[in-house]
């Protein structure tokens, strides 16, 4: 029973994380 | 018939297969799509990268693996592609839906974003096939066979020569835009983040420095914790 803990918040995304907005 | 590790593992290997069946080795016409949408079109440069960094991918698996197995190399490295292009066309889809733009221009003129994600797209790849597995892990049962241990995480970034860091950023969106990656996958996923929080983002040559820096003299001056804490 693996789970991913998931941190990012929902107004994160690739673009954030890549410096894109 | 009973669970057996081989059979475990032929099992991931045709789901990861059968799952890249319907993606094409070229990208969608959705995928087409978003890159028309760009101000700059991506497609070149991207295709080039592509070109470049399967010379290095199989150049290096040659050398790790043995020159009897450079077919295996471009197997891995075609279904990565495959992979690339379907997580790509995911991460696009919930970004526009989450921002309400069409235009990603900038994250897909962004050379370490493309490569970072196809690095994503081989460790899935390897690990599925059981190459990848930690020198220092728990599970890696080619353990004793030099050739194989030799391709395990991080090899990926020192052929691509990518900072652990950025290869960081991909990790939780991969995960999140492809829900029928197997436990398995998710789990060897997650070790690498916690490899790369924990060591290797902390090496010398770490991009991580300079941002941090760059943080500290932007302003947001925050006072500095004691070693205690």
């Amino acid at each position: 029973n693996h789970n991913y803990h998931f941190g990012l918040e929902d107004h994160e995304g690739i673009s954030e994380l890549f410096d894109c907005d | 018939p009973p669970q057996t590790p081989i059979r475990a593992a032929m099992t991931s290997i045709q789901q990861l297969r059968g799952d890249l069946i319907s993606s094409g080795d070229q990208p969608s016409t959705t995928l087409n799509t978003y890159f028309k949408n760009c101000t700059v079109d991506p497609t070149q440069n991207m295709l080039t990268r592509l070109e470049t960094l399967e010379q290095l991918f199989s150049q290096r698996f040659g050398q790790a693996v043995g020159p009897r197995c450079l077919i295996l190399g471009k197997q891995r490295f075609a279904l990565g592609v495959r992979l690339y292009y379907k997580i790509m066309e995911a991460m696009l889809k919930s970004e526009e839906k989450r921002l309400s733009v069409q235009n990603f221009s900038k994250l897909l003129n962004d050379a370490t974003f493309h490569t970072s994600l196809l690095a994503c797209a081989l460790e899935v790849v390897m690990a599925t096939y059981g190459e990848s597995s930690f020198k220092t892990g728990g599970y890696n049962h080619a353990a004793g066979d030099s050739a194989e241990t030799d391709v395990c995480f991080p090899w990926i970034l020192h052929v691509f020569n990518l900072a652990a860091f950025d290869f960081y950023k991909v990790i939780e969106s991969f995960i999140k835009a492809d829900p029928t990656l197997s436990k398995d996958t998710v789990k060897h996923l997650e070790t690498c983040e916690n490899l790369i929080m924990e060591r290797i983002a902390w090496r010398t040559d770490s991009p991580l420095f300079e941002l941090l820096k760059q943080e500290h003299e932007g302003g947001a001056v925050e006072q500095v914790e004691t070693p205690a804490s």
